[in-house]
């Protein structure tokens, strides 16, 4: 079973067009294994990329110093989807 | 769940009982539900599509696909409540009633079968098919870029790891092939509706090409109407345009080869975003977000009825 442990979900955004080329670029780079949950639009869209812990320092320093904005949408995958199995296991025991 | 008005539409189900309440409605709705199997998955598992129809042969008809990305779960829960929706309201709502008096709707709730399972047992993330790729390690082919439009174009992968991978060529996917066989052996299908998550979006070809199709200013303004209408309930604001225009440009997508055969009113939505949560959007969301895309699939069926062609 693959666990999601420590990855986090950043959501970027770009200021300008150079901005979101940059962070466009960054899909084809699979160095940083990054799985784009929102894509690249326009600089009035956020995108949202999920990003695994052991890449999320570089990719932070990568993002700041392009000086590209990001915020911290999901801090621990793995805790929202222990959550989620949570709410699924319990709500399926109602009928037992 | 004893019956479909038992089955609990507000949370996420494993795939058996997504089968089960598909059996389930078509053996309480035997005059107007029907299962077609079109096919088979990679792993073996049925391709269902509920057909709602009453009566006739070969009438003109809808398409309506959820789950095609399986981790997109919401849209696979939405389509089970469109399929209760549709039971419930025929005979009820007049402008569903005089929609099945006319025409058929074929319903795919789990598009991805294989990658739904693997979503619920093995990796919660996971988007492609799960058929092998010779020579890597990496498994499964985005399915929605894998169909016969633009295939191979700028907007999707060479890569079998990639997250977008197209796949060794047009149709490689039985997911896909059985759609593509399916629609086109039927011949008469008017509309062409997938569902995805998540962005609050609804979109109409191209994805492939810039060149806007010909049914560009149509397709543009029923889209306005329909997401006017999906916001009516809480307000939920949505984006509309063509693929290329409003999202990116995505190579081997669904509805551009839908469109491409000739199926005018060809939509794809991107649901409910909370802007918190994205693909694990709590179940609290589900009805919501069913109750106010079925909005929309109204305008867009609608629109198909009274607009013959």
């Amino acid at each position: 079973k693959e666990t999601f442990e420590g990855h986090q979900v950043l959501r970027m955004y770009a200021k300008n067009e150079d901005q979101l080329a940059l962070i466009n670029d960054l899909e084809d780079n699979h160095e940083f294994e990054l799985d784009f949950w929102r894509g690249v639009t326009d600089v009035r869209t956020p995108v949202d990329v999920r990003v695994p812990h052991h890449n999320l320092r570089s990719i932070k320093i990568h993002l700041e110093s392009n000086a590209i904005d990001y915020s911290i949408m999901i801090g621990d995958l793995q805790a929202m989807l222990d959550e989620e199995r949570m709410e699924m296991v319990s709500a399926a025991r109602v009928p037992e | 769940p004893k019956n479909a008005d038992s089955y609990d539409y507000a949370r996420y189900h494993p795939i058996n009982e997504i089968y089960s309440f598909q059996d389930m409605l078509v053996a309480e709705n035997p005059k107007l539900v029907s299962k077609i199997v079109i096919g088979k998955s990679y792993e073996g598992r049925p391709l269902n599509v509920l057909k709602f129809s009453t009566g006739g042969t070969n009438r003109p008809a809808i398409w309506i696909d959820t789950g095609i990305h399986s981790r997109e779960w919401v849209t696979q829960a939405s389509g089970t409540w469109f399929a209760k929706k549709i039971v419930d309201d025929y005979g009820r709502d007049p402008a569903l009633t005089a929609i099945l008096n006319k025409m058929d709707i074929y319903l795919e709730i789990v598009t991805n079968p294989d990658g739904y399972y693997f979503s619920h047992t093995s990796n919660r993330m996971w988007r492609k098919t799960r058929k092998p790729n010779p020579g890597s390690s990496c498994i499964g082919v985005d399915p929605n870029r894998n169909w016969d439009a633009g295939f191979g174009g700028a907007g999707a992968s060479g890569s079998p790891c990639a997250e977008t991978y197209r796949g060794p060529k047009a149709n490689s996917e039985s997911e896909v092939k059985s759609i593509v066989d399916f629609v086109k052996s039927h011949g008469n299908f008017k509309a062409f509706i997938s569902l995805h998550a998540y962005s609050q979006m609804l979109l109409y070809p191209y994805g492939y090409t810039k060149t806007p199709c010909k049914d560009d200013t149509e397709l543009h303004s029923l889209a306005k109407k329909a997401v006017t209408d999906l916001a009516s309930l809480y307000g939920t604001r949505y984006r509309f345009g063509s693929i290329i225009n409003t999202i990116y440009q995505a190579s081997g997508g669904s509805i551009d080869w839908s469109y491409n055969q000739g199926i005018k009113y060809s939509f794809t939505f991107e649901l409910r975003d909370t802007g918190r949560y994205g693909f694990i959007l709590p179940t609290n969301q589900i009805i919501p977000t069913a109750t106010e895309t079925w909005q929309a699939l109204m305008a867009i069926m609608n629109h198909t009825y009274k607009n013959p062609y």
